[in-house]
C-alpha cells in the first residue's frame, strides 16, 4: 500500500523531469536532481526503486525515459475524464481552470440540480447537466474522477449517486466526513483546516 | 515543533466538540469521542497532553472547556483577517465562500493589478484593491493571512510583496515552488497533485 505522501513526491519528481525535458537535459543523477530541486537524493532512489529499475549505473536516469515511467505509474499516460458535482462558485472556478487540461485532466461536464443552470455551461464552455443524467451519461462515456462541490448537507447523497454511476475516485471539497465503500478512493481537501494550520503557527509564534 | 498532521487532527477534534456542544453534551471521555467520530483514543490523549492537562480523572473532558482550549491553541479565539491576491476565477470563489466567516476567518479584501477589476468588488461585496496599496493598507489594518491566487509566473513577486507588507502566513494555490524566509509559514495546496494521487490509485487498481 503506497502512501499519499509517496504519490505526492512522485508528482513533484514528474514536475522536475518536465522542466528538465523542456530544457533539453538528457540524463541526470539522483544527486543532481536533489540539488537542483531541493529534494532528498536517498528518498528519490528509495521511491523509484519501489516501482522498478530506472537508473543506469554511472549515468543516472535518462530524463525522457523516467518521465514516461512516472506518467505511467501515476496513470497519466491516458486522458483522464473528470466531472464536477455542483456548478456553484467553486465548481465553475475549477471547470474553467486551464491547468488541469495541461496536466492531462479533461473536465468533461458539470452536474447540478438548479433548473436555471441545467442546459447552460461554464464561461469556458463546460456543459452543465442535470445530476439525474449522471448514471446514463457515465454509462455512455467513461468518467474517471468526480469532484464534489455541493453544499455539505447534499454531499453524502451526491457521493452515493457518483458511486452508483460507477466512478471510483472522488476529490471532495465539502466539509464533514463522507462514507465510501472500500473500493472507492476518496480524497478530501478542507480549505478551512489549511487556514487553521496557518492560524496555529501564528498563535504559537512558531516559524515554518 | 508540532507537525501539520497534528494541527490537522486538532482541527478535526474541534469540529467534533462543536457538534457535541451544539447537541448539549456536557462531558465526554477520549474513548467515547474516538468511538463516536471514528478516531483513535490514544492519539487524542497524546495530542492533547502535549498542550496541557485537559481531562479530569473519572469524568473525561468538559466539552465547553476543551472546545475553548482548542480554539485558543489554534489561535481562533480572535478574528483572523485574510486577504486574497488575485481576483480571478479562484480568488473570487474563495472570497464569497460563507464557510470561512463561520469558522472565524474574515475575508477582508482582494488585491489585483487589472484596472477593470480595481475599485469593484466580488459578488458578496469584498472590495478589490490595487496590489500597490497592499503595504499602506496592511499598516493601517491588521492582515493575518494572505491567499495567493495569481498565475504561476506572478506568484513569487506577489509573495515578496505580501512578506514586505508584514504578513507572516500564506496559503498558496499557484503551482511551483515558492521561496519564503524562515519566519514566514507557507502552505501550498496543489489541486493537480490531489488529482494525480487519485489517478495513481485508479492506475494501480488499488483501493482506498
Ligand atoms: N467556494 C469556496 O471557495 C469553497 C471553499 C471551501 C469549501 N467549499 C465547499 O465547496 C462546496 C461548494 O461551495 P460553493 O461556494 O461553490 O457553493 P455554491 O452554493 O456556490 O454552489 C453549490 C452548487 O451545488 C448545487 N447543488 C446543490 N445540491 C446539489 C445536488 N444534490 N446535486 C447537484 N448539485 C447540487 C447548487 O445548485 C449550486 O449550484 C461546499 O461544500 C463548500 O463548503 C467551497
Ligand atoms: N481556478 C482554479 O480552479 C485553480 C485550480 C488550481 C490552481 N489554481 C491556481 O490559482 C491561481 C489563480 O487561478 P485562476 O483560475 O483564478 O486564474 P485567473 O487568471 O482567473 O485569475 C488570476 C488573477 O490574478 C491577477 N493577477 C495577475 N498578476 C497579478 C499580480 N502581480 N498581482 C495581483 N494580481 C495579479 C489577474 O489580474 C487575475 O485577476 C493560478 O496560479 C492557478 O494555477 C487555480
Amino acid at each position: 500500500q503506497v502512501s499519499e505522501l509517496t504519490t505526492n513526491r512522485l508528482s513533484v519528481y514528474l514536475r522536475c523531469l518536465n522542466e528538465l525535458d523542456a530544457a533539453g537535459v538528457q540524463t541526470i543523477s539522483s544527486q543532481a536532481l536533489a540539488e537542483q530541486f531541493r529534494l532528498n537524493a536517498a528518498q528519490i532512489r528509495k521511491d523509484l526503486a519501489y516501482f522498478g529499475e530506472f537508473g543506469v549505473r554511472g549515468v543516472g536516469y535518462y530524463v525522457k525515459d523516467l518521465r514516461r515511467h512516472l506518467r505511467q505509474i501515476l496513470g497519466l499516460d491516458r486522458r483522464l475524464r473528470v466531472v464536477i458535482m455542483g456548478a456553484g462558485n467553486l465548481g465553475l472556478a475549477l471547470a474553467d481552470y486551464p491547468g488541469f487540461r495541461q496536466e492531462g485532466f479533461e473536465i468533461a461536464a458539470l452536474f447540478d440540480i438548479a433548473n436555471e443552470k441545467i442546459g447552460h455551461g461554464s464561461r469556458g464552455g463546460v456543459p452543465i447537466h442535470d445530476i439525474r443524467e449522471l448514471k446514463p451519461l457515465a454509462r455512455r462515456d467513461r468518467f474517471d474522477i468526480a469532484v464534489i462541490a455541493v453544499p455539505a448537507p447534499h454531499a453524502q447523497p451526491v457521493v452515493d449517486q457518483v458511486i452508483a454511476a460507477g466512478i471510483k475516485a472522488i476529490l471532495n471539497f465539502s466539509p464533514g466526513a463522507l462514507k465510501v465503500p472500500a473500493e472507492v478512493k476518496l480524497k478530501s481537501v478542507d480549505l478551512t483546516v489549511s487556514l487553521e494550520s496557518l492560524s496555529f503557527y501564528l498563535a504559537q509564534g512558531e516559524t515554518g
